[in-house]
């Protein structure tokens, strides 16, 4: 933990608080009970008292507000600032500000942030308390979707704050409950680990061989479809992926909809064409392009817009080569050749699979360039191609690239 | 993901922001009484890569941005 330089913090165990203004995202009911939640965090560790106050003015003023608000320190937009408060003292000292152009919450969902978090955070603030790099504390500055239910504290947020005003005068009575249950439908904390996705654990330096999860292991392992994308590769299974990239040596293991939140889970095929900085998604008969994190406008849009019949009604797996600037679709038995300069389907295909690529004798789940060779998926199977010759060189297990 | 080259100038504008805003980096103007640092930013990036546990490189690497691009608190980590 860290306090502000001098330590600056209350004089006195009753503090008041005001809120000046209501987010619309949020009923007024829950912003107030998010705020008062907040408060009784650090209420329960600390002999102080907090007050809510309805007029005139108060320790701790609470406000929602956009851009330039009065400060110097204009918020940004969604993303990026959250919100920010200032350490005690008088004046703005102790007040609290929250970025309105993000979309609050009372829990954690993927819509939004978290108001009862990031009030707790912000008033950790308005006590006196700075930016813990102790990850998983209250007070670390990144916002860390979590599950809100039975919130405590952390310890070291727990030692920064009683650092400053000591332990309570008398033990509370029942452990703080930050919320009652929650609607099942609302996160599990499975998904609540896994909002901010690109996130590394920041304390992982860089290990000598990847940390092997049992699932990743899993010799019955099969890919709905498979891409690279800027460098890294991504397996596709269900509503999962798997990242694995040149820059970091762990094996991310990610809900798709943390990359891509409006896309639909659960791809067909997809492959990249890097000149562009473009990769496609397939699913049914539709089909998504996006650069990095953003999807392209005009989509989806349907494979027949490719060249496929109206009778091809889905894309089991795609590869695209580089080297030859065209892209594999499989279906079926069959293979449909597409060149990615003129935009337009090659002229007699689609062609038998088996009889271009020896040794590839079943459909294909999913497909891979990389190292220039093809690696075609079937089932916990894959099979290692070479482009040029269209030859089979061996055959591997599925999970073969997460260090298993 | 990983950076395309044109998105690279955006990056270090972006990055030179965020070590303005949460690690008191100002840009060195020249002067004849102060000796120079030549990399300023560098050492910006390795502090802000010390705090949140990252390998300190004084580079802008993936794992550094990504880190920069993360929703935060718009209280500085660090204060002159």
């Amino acid at each position: 933990y860290s306090t502000f330089p001098l330590s600056p913090k209350w004089k006195k165990e009753d503090v008041t608080y005001r809120i000046l203004n209501y987010t619309p995202d949020m009923l007024q009911a829950d912003v107030e009970e998010a705020i008062a939640k907040a408060f009784q965090l650090w209420s329960s560790v600390t002999p102080l008292r907090f007050t809510r106050v309805y007029s005139g003015q108060a320790d701790i003023m609470i406000s929602f507000a956009s851009g330039f608000h009065g400060d110097f320190y204009p918020f940004d937009g969604p993303g990026g600032t959250l919100a920010h408060a200032y350490p005690p003292g008088s004046n703005i000292g102790g007040d609290a500000h929250f970025d309105e152009d993000e979309n609050w919450t009372k829990f954690t969902t993927y819509n939004g942030y978290s108001l009862f978090l990031v009030a707790a955070h912000e008033l950790g603030h308005s006590l006196g308390l700075g930016h813990s790099n102790v990850l998983g504390a209250l007070m670390y500055p990144i916002y860390m979707a979590r599950d809100t239910r039975d919130y405590k504290l952390p310890q070291d947020d727990i030692d920064g704050i009683q650092a400053l005003y000591g332990r309570p005068k008398e033990p509370p009575a029942l452990p703080t409950k930050a919320f009652p249950p929650q609607e099942p439908t609302e996160m599990t904390p499975a998904e609540a680990t896994t909002e901010m996705p690109p996130r590394k654990e920041p304390t992982e330096t860089t290990p000598s061989k990847a940390p092997v999860r049992p699932q990743d292991c899993d010799p019955h392992l099969s890919f709905d479809a498979i891409t690279t994308l800027r460098g890294e590769t991504l397996f596709f299974k269900g509503s999962y992926v798997w990242r694995k990239s040149p820059y970091f040596s762990d094996i991310e293991h990610d809900t798709i909809s943390s990359f891509w939140p409006s896309l639909v889970a659960g791809f067909d095929a997809a492959y990249e064409v890097d000149k562009r900085d473009r990769v496609l998604f397939f699913k049914d008969n539709h089909y998504w392009a996006v650069s990095g994190y953003s999807i392209e406008p005009g989509f989806p849009k349907p494979i027949q817009n490719l060249g496929f019949p109206t009778s091809v009604r889905k894309i089991d797996a795609a590869v695209h080569d580089e080297n030859t600037k065209k892209t594999y679709f499989f279906v079926g038995n069959k293979y449909w050749s597409f060149n990615e300069n003129t935009q337009s389907m090659e002229r007699g295909y689609p062609r038998k699979i088996a009889s271009d690529f020896h040794g590839i004798g079943h459909t294909v789940d999913a497909a891979l360039q990389k190292n220039g060779l093809f690696y075609f998926f079937h089932g916990a199977n894959q099979y290692e191609v070479d482009i040029k010759s269209k030859k089979l060189i061996r055959k591997m297990k599925s999970n073969s690239w997460f260090n298993c | 993901f990983p950076v395309v080259p044109e998105k690279e100038k955006e990056e270090m504008q972006f990055a030179k922001k965020y070590l303005e805003n949460f690690y008191d980096f100002k840009e060195e103007k020249s002067s004849l009484l102060k000796r120079k640092n030549l990399n300023p930013m560098a050492d910006k990036i390795r502090e802000m890569q010390s705090f949140f546990g990252l390998e300190v490189t004084g580079e802008l690497n993936h794992k550094t941005l990504a880190m920069m691009k993360q929703p935060r608190c718009g209280m500085p980590d660090i204060r002159s």
